[in-house]
């Protein structure tokens, strides 16, 4: 899958 | 979602929080830095920019929007509401902190993950994040003192960057491949900023007198 990301994030 | 990241959301929603209420009740915002205010208001604008774009969760876009209309309003409320506005000392909130900007804006635009616009601008809002707090410090330093609710203000914002720190560390021991050097650096950077403050805080704390930062 796409790497994870720390767009998740606030 | 980790308990850790939650808890650094909530702490960092009750930092914005107490200080819009503080200066909406009292009308003042006495020990408050405007310049602060203006960057924490340009971090979340240069953050949240894929708002519209990109939907992770109704928890993340209520929490975007918060954060965008908290940092909106207090910097308003310093600026032009009629009241308020007198209370601040602009003589001696007087960081450069454009100067703060540019140095970020250069260093995004250097190490980044990805050379697109927003991710540039993203990079930027989070060393933006990390170096914020500075005007807050020195004027506290030359005000010499600290009413609580801004130190309450600082701790929290401390905190709220402390558990996201756990909360990397969880991620990174969870997830394969969240690896993500830019944000943890940036995230550690300004944890450390308020280290020292939080030493302070908590020596006044312990001995219960009133938080007196060295000259």
């Amino acid at each position: 899958g796409e790497e994870s990301s720390t767009k998740d994030e606030l | 979602m980790n308990i850790f990241r939650l808890a650094g959301d909530m702490t960092h929603l009750a930092s914005v929080l107490v200080l819009l209420l503080k200066i909406h009740t009292i009308k003042s915002c006495a020990g408050v830095s405007l310049k602060t205010q203006e960057l924490y208001a340009i971090v979340f604008a240069t953050r949240y920019l894929d708002i519209l774009t990109s939907f992770v969760s109704i928890y993340n876009t209520l929490m975007k929007l918060i954060f965008l209309g908290s940092s909106f309003s207090i910097v308003w409320y310093m600026k032009y509401h009629k009241t308020v506005r007198r209370t601040y000392d602009r003589d001696q909130d007087t960081f450069r902190h454009w100067f703060l900007m540019l140095p970020c804006l250069l260093l995004a635009l250097l190490i980044h993950e990805k050379f697109t616009f927003f991710e540039v601008l993203w990079t930027f809002s989070l060393y933006l994040e990390a170096v914020a707090i500075l005007p807050q410090l020195v004027l506290l330093q030359r005000t010499r003192n600290i009413d609580n609710l801004t130190g309450q203000y600082i701790f929290l914002l401390g905190g709220y960057r402390g558990f996201y720190i756990l909360n990397w560390i969880y991620r990174y021991f969870t997830e394969p491949h969240y690896v993500h050097w830019i944000t943890w650096i940036a995230g550690l950077v300004q944890t450390l900023l308020y280290a020292d403050f939080f030493y302070y805080y908590f020596l006044s704390w312990k001995n219960n007198k009133k938080l007196q930062l060295p000259a």
